[in-house]
């Protein structure tokens, strides 16, 4: 038996929504630790790996580790019908092929109680090794996310180069060419507001926008996102999500032919 | 021209 219960249902309404556009179907693992998933896209050029831990849940239940298999766009139209304050629980039995969610709302006058079912996805777990980044850059994730909407309008794909000096964002296009700077801004008094860089190396990689585009949909989880950056590896962009765990995106470099 | 490289370059199935 399987059940989660969280007091603040639109909080996973936002996790669906960020993994959506990149991810057709994924298998939710449940266990002991918590709910999690790790999941490409299709063209297998980036992955997203979610955790929610299980002390981040008002009730977490799960009596043996096991995996749902869901659609993230039938995920999405079933969490259209809860409220951004009601309560989410998510209920699975043994040997079941359904997943059961209930939305309650604040003041428990109306509960809805919705049924999916599940799929059987074939899917590898990537080993995702733990990694030292040559640079990594913390800004405010409205920011980082301002920038590849504006970058986008100009180019298809995004430069990002760590120096001293700061990190750049730079792009192409038919139409001309743009490049933004964020300086170091640690000073400031809200750190929701910062912008750190750790550097040990320069980095210059080279992403396809509509990728990292895609990846900011998580901004509503995190005032802050870090992007990890090391030559010739992929670029993490992790949002954390406040007391549970993390979203965490990885984008394979493009690379001169 | 630019290639774009994919993930299991990077990161082998567990």
């Amino acid at each position: 038996m399987f059940e989660l219960r969280l007091v603040q249902g639109s909080l996973l309404k936002r996790v669906i929504d960020a993994i959506k556009d990149l991810v057709n179907d994924a298998n939710f693992d449940c266990s002991s630790t918590g709910f999690s998933l790790q999941a490409m896209d299709s063209s297998h050029v980036a992955l997203v790996a979610l955790l929610l831990r299980s002390e981040g849940f008002e009730h977490f239940r799960c009596d043996r580790t096991f995996s749902m298999g869901m659609s993230i766009a039938n995920m999405a139209k079933m969490l259209k019908c809860a409220s951004n304050d009601d309560i989410i629980t998510i209920k699975a039995d043994d040997g079941t092929d359904t997943v059961t969610f209930m939305f309650e709302s604040p003041s428990q006058d109306k509960i809805s109680d919705i049924e999916m079912k599940l799929m059987d996805i074939d899917s590898d777990h990537l080993g995702i090794p733990d990694a030292e980044y040559e640079a990594i850059v913390r800004m405010p994730s409205t920011e980082f996310g301002s920038i590849c909407t504006s970058l986008s309008t100009i180019g298809d794909t995004v430069t990002i180069a760590v120096s001293k000096q700061g990190v750049t964002f730079s792009t192409k296009g038919d139409i001309g060419s743009g490049n933004i700077t964020c300086r170091q801004n640690s000073s400031t008094e809200k750190p929701e507001e910062a912008t750190i860089i750790e550097m040990k190396e320069p980095v210059v990689l080279t992403f396809a926008l509509k990728y990292i585009t895609t990846f900011t949909k998580a901004t509503s989880l995190s005032s802050q996102v870090t992007i990890s950056l090391s030559s010739d590896m992929p670029v993490v962009v992790e949002y954390k999500i406040a007391e549970m765990g993390h979203i965490r995106y990885y984008l394979a470099p493009k690379i001169e032919e | 021209q630019q290639k774009q490289q994919v993930i299991s370059r990077f990161f082998a199935p567990k």
